[in-house]
């Protein structure tokens, strides 16, 4: 079997001065998790090593450089899934972890359940030893100028989401 | 919204997808990512998909298992994608991409929206992309 390996950062708007960026993040991510496909590693591996990446990359708008919720808060979400098993871990409205994917995976890999959500899944990534992360330092200049720039448009907080994509 | 698929030496399929959400979305507000079926899924026997993009309407067509369902009626990764995304375009009106792979290695990234960043690596070869045919 020939190991493949395919990421994507988003389908939403890229500002040309930031198309570089977002090209040679998912670029990186991709060479990296190939290389554990070669190593023997597997999918699963593979996947949340790509996004984890990401994640970390603030040319992307999970993780480090998440989009803002009207608050000008954070609230994450992840998905994982296993095509061996069928088993799937996920978590919603997460705010003080740096990677929400890996958090997903224990959901997966520790509990019963498929997804954990806000408070909950914060007691669960604690129990789990991830350590939590200042809300603040997930938030990046470029982030928090979109969230300012949006408010000043439309103070309608259904309004303004209309036609944005995540 | 960031994500991945693959399929390692002994054919098994994994998928993953991590956002922040829609630009200053409501307070609660939880989109398509986390959902099974949404924002992911991935079966050995089919495939694995990934998804980005309006997250009410990936939902509303569970985008993810209907390109898995066009490839399980013999599509291959390529034209199930895109007949997962026309499908969203024409019924709720809704732009995204997705990632694509089926266990025999095959693998398609497909959009409607203006890009998607995206890349792929298979036989040290590695492929990319953000605007339409790139």
């Amino acid at each position: 079997m020939l190991p493949v390996v395919v990421v994507h950062g988003g389908a939403g708007f890229v500002p040309r001065q930031r198309s570089e960026l977002s090209v040679s993040g998912v670029c990186s991510a991709a060479g990296s998790a190939y290389g554990i496909l070669k190593g023997g590693g597997s999918s699963m591996d593979a996947v949340v090593n790509a996004v984890t990446l990401l994640e970390n990359n603030p040319a992307f708008n999970a993780g480090i450089g998440s989009v803002l919720n009207v608050r000008g808060d954070i609230e994450m979400d992840a998905l994982v899934m296993d095509g061996k098993t069928l088993a799937s871990g996920a978590v919603s409205a997460v705010r003080n972890i740096a990677n929400p994917t890996q958090l997903a995976r224990l959901v997966m890999e520790k509990t019963s359940h498929a997804c954990l959500t806000a408070e909950g899944a914060s007691q669960f990534a604690r129990a789990m030893g991830i350590p939590e992360v200042p809300v603040e330092s997930l938030i990046t200049d470029y982030s928090r100028m979109r969230w300012q720039k949006n408010l000043a448009a439309d103070a309608n907080p259904v309004e303004c989401q209309m036609g944005k994509m995540g | 919204t960031v994500g991945a698929v693959a399929v390692d030496t002994e054919g098994n399929i994994a998928c993953a997808t991590s956002t922040g959400g829609m630009l200053n979305k409501m307070v609660g507000r939880v989109g398509d990512t986390p959902c099974i079926g949404s924002g992911g899924y991935a079966d050995n026997n089919i495939g694995a998909v990934s998804t980005t993009g309006h997250g009410e309407t990936i939902m509303k067509v569970t985008l993810a298992r209907l390109i898995l369902f066009n490839m399980e009626k013999g599509q291959s990764v390529e034209a199930a994608s895109d007949s997962g995304l026309a499908l969203m375009k024409s019924r709720v009106d809704g732009l995204g991409g997705v990632i694509t792979v089926d266990p025999q290695g095959h693998w398609a990234a497909r959009f409607s929206s203006l890009q998607m960043a995206w890349a792929a690596a298979q036989s040290d070869t590695l492929h990319y992309g953000l605007y339409t045919g790139e």
